[in-house]
């Protein structure tokens, strides 16, 4: 039974003209990840590859194609876990930054703290020379888009986003 | 928001968890995804788990930590999923969805809301669906 690995690409509401891309980047990264296990990696190094690729997929909502806050900016949360050690790292409301997830097992490798948030994760992030992206490279014609919908008093972001019940 | 559970060869599980967040939310909001036992969790002796959905609602219920609960009284990967989901769909009237993984290798991608990409990798075959009750496979 072992190894495996299995992806999401986020619960909601995915528009059917978005469907097909959606299907292909959970399977590309699935299959990132699947490598990295048969090549011997450690669980811990296929989740971190699986999700940076994703958050480098623009059609999911992490990393590049991120939604956008209220102001029309992009923050961005990651969190990765060992089950080995119960170690864990995460980060909270950072920008510029293309893979939130490898900067989250950043914190959890190289500092006794479990999450840091904006600019001290900002800090942390240079001072481990991770390099920093312009926050316009992260956001995609798709997310401004929907940022202008919800801009309305009577609009319904969480309904927009999540969807119907299933 | 995006995720990942993994069990390697010598059944170490992991999770990893990213996101964006929600629609126009507020600045300095944070969700449930960077909260340990929300967004994610990865215990040797349980599983793993990575959720995706309202995250106010996921952290209001811990949902990653209460699947790997019901893990521990026994019920499998799809069992406690599907348990965690429905609390919280009756308890805070929200949806989500999760991928997860016991120390053995079962596996589940389950979600209450209509729609979830997910996509599973084990023994060179590849799993993948969208819509409920989609469970397609082929060779990796």
């Amino acid at each position: 039974m072992l190894p495996v690995v299995v992806v999401h690409g986020g619960a909601g509401h995915i528009p059917k003209e978005r469907a097909e891309k959606s299907m292909e980047g959970v399977c590309s990264a699935v299959r990132a990840g699947y490598a990295v296990l048969k090549r011997g990696g450690s669980s811990m190094d296929a989740v971190v590859e699986a999700v940076t690729q994703l958050e480098n997929n623009p059609a999911f909502n992490a990393g590049c194609g991120s939604v956008l806050n209220v102001k029309g900016e992009v923050e961005m949360d990651a969190i990765v876990m060992d089950g080995k050690t119960l170690g864990s790292g995460a980060v909270s409301a950072v920008r510029n930054i293309a893979n939130p997830v490898c900067l989250a097992r950043l914190v959890m490798d190289k500092t006794s703290h479990t999450c840091l948030t904006a600019e001290g994760a900002s800090k942390f992030a240079r001072s481990m020379g991770v390099a920093e992206v312009p926050m316009e490279s992260l956001i995609t014609e798709y997310a401004r888009m929907r940022w202008r919908k919800n801009l309305a008093a009577d609009a319904k972001p969480v309904e927009c986003q999540m969807g119907k019940m299933g | 928001t995006v995720g990942a559970v993994a069990v390697d060869s010598e059944g170490n599980v992991a999770c990893a968890t990213s996101t964006g967040g929600m629609l126009n939310k507020m600045e300095g909001r944070v969700g449930d995804t960077p909260c340990i036992g929300s967004g994610g969790y990865a215990d040797n002796q349980m599983g793993a788990v990575s959720t995706t959905g309202h995250g106010e609602a996921i952290m209001k219920v811990t949902l990653a930590r209460l699947i790997l609960f019901h893990m521990e009284q026994g019920h499998s990967p799809e069992a406690a999923s599907d348990l965690g989901l429905a609390y919280m769909k009756s308890r805070v009237e929200a949806l989500g969805g999760v991928v997860t993984v016991d120390p053995q290798g079962h596996w589940a991608a389950r979600f209450s809301s209509k729609q979830m990409s997910w996509a599973a990798a084990q023994k060179d075959m590849l799993h993948y669906g969208l819509y409920g009750g989609e469970h397609f496979t082929q060779s990796i």
